[in-house]
């Protein structure tokens, strides 16, 4: 896959960071 | 049957998790897959969003791109605007992560509006600090800065000092 090559940009990086903990709970 | 596609779900959302993105897809597509049986679309949107997410870890952008697309028509039909706000903010990021940043401003565009309509500020303020990075990256300081003091106005606003 491509690689995370715009871990500088800091409101993605807060993004991924959030998305990690996120789950659609059924 | 139903219960069936809910401990998929389940076990998706675990092994996300755990951090096992691959193994998570595989659950996830199952409990996609009986979601269309039952023509659940609550939970077939569900689905494509954390097949979104976990392809995300997986560095495959592009087919993220592709679920979250989905997510964002279901969440219309669903007339879900929270969930249309967030599809598009996934989406703009994922679009950044795909270098594609006038398609990621396009998106954070559509997050900030509808943040706009449900009086959400803190997803407003992170629209904008969204938009000012991407024309940033478009060249286009100018509109950037527009962006970075709408983020700085919101930001006081709130109280978020970080």
């Amino acid at each position: 896959g491509q690689r995370l090559h715009l871990m500088q940009v800091d409101s993605v990086q807060r993004w991924m960071e959030d998305l990690k903990l996120m789950t659609e709970c059924e | 049957r139903a219960a069936q596609g809910r401990a998929y779900g389940n076990l998706g959302n675990t092994h996300y998790l755990l951090g096992n993105f691959t193994e998570a897809t595989t659950f996830h597509k199952e409990r996609l897959a009986i979601a269309k049986e039952f023509g659940d679309k609550a939970a077939e949107r569900r689905a494509y969003s954390n097949l979104g997410n976990a392809h995300i870890f997986l560095g495959r952008f592009d087919v993220a791109a592709e679920y979250y697309k989905k997510t964002l028509q279901l969440s219309r039909q669903l007339r879900d605007q929270a969930v249309e706000a967030q599809a598009c903010y996934s989406l703009g990021n994922t679009y950044t992560l795909l270098q594609d940043y006038e398609r990621a401003a396009e998106y954070h565009l559509r997050h900030l509006v509808i943040a706009q309509e449900l009086a959400d500020r803190v997803g407003e303020g992170r629209a904008c600090w969204s938009l000012g990075n991407a024309y940033v990256s478009m060249g286009s300081p100018a509109q950037a800065l527009t962006f970075a003091k709408k983020h700085l106005q919101i930001s006081q606003e709130i109280g978020d000092r970080n």
